[in-house]
């Protein structure tokens, strides 16, 4: 039987920007996205969960390198006038810790594992986005390291099978 | 030089659910995941995006098969019972559209250039959710066809790197 997790990186070097209340019509994802890219931004998770029916807007969070904040804040000004959102949000406090693996698929009980031992060490999950091969949760920085110990405790996975990525 | 995007998948065979209003303290997600293993649920995506300062809530956003729909209405009560949401949302108009390759990595551009080709159709996008080596989606069914048409096109790709889960 293989294992579900074989790996579990951890990555201190990103921040969170959440644009919040952005019209929910055609082109604003695109518009977003194409000023960042022509800013040189790269970015790495992007996350739009779902839309409020009550005033039809939908929020989008992506996660940049710190060290293109001052980058993205050239462009601070632009997006507020191609976007109109209510408010921005800038979280510098985020550590993304993810568990990795090729045989989590059609396993439900790996994440719930997963935020269970979070959980357990009283560690909020400030935001989760998945992929067949990997389940990310963003966590304080204070207790990223908390987070892989427990985690491969809970995944029987060595230390060889940890990625650091320090902020 | 590789072409950053080697494939595209259409997958019409899911239903995105949002629990909407959960405390935003340690233990719920991980209630929420247990409840859904406990039950058999197979989960493909999740999304959390940020709490809200006002109410400190999150939204939990994921996907099902749409066949698991009546299996996952067994639970609502637990859930209600347990996590105590402001509201449920069950969504079955989606048709999750995913590019994937390798190169994706630190090109800031192809998210830029999907979001772009879906938005010059018209077409609105109500989730997003990224990894690596995949971008996905969320349209509703009856544009799925054209969207694929058109990445296809837009990212060079044949027919051959098309795969197509029908729902
Ligand atoms: C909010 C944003 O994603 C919008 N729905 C779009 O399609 O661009
Ligand atoms: C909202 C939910 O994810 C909560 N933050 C938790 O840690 O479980």
């Amino acid at each position: 039987l293989h294992k579900p997790v074989t790996g579990l990186a951890c990555d201190s070097s990103q921040v969170r920007i959440v644009i919040c209340d952005v019209p929910d019509k055609p082109g604003n994802a695109g518009r977003l996205f194409s000023l960042l890219a022509n800013k040189g931004l790269s970015v790495d998770m992007i996350i739009q969960s779902y839309a409020r029916s009550s005033n039809n807007t939908n929020d989008i969070a992506f996660t940049i390198d710190k060290t293109d904040l001052p980058k993205f804040n050239e462009v601070v000004g632009e997006l507020k006038n191609e976007l109109n959102p209510s408010n921005f949000h800038i979280d510098e406090d985020i550590a993304k810790v993810s568990i990795v693996g090729a045989g989590m698929i059609d396993r439900p009980g790996i994440a719930a594992k997963m935020f269970e031992t979070l959980a357990q060490l009283e560690i909020n999950i400030k935001m989760i986005s998945t992929s067949e091969i990997k389940i990310s949760c963003l966590v304080e920085k204070a207790h990223a390291k908390e987070a892989v110990a427990a985690l491969c405790s809970v995944f029987e996975l060595d230390g060889a099978a940890v990625a650091d990525v320090k902020g």
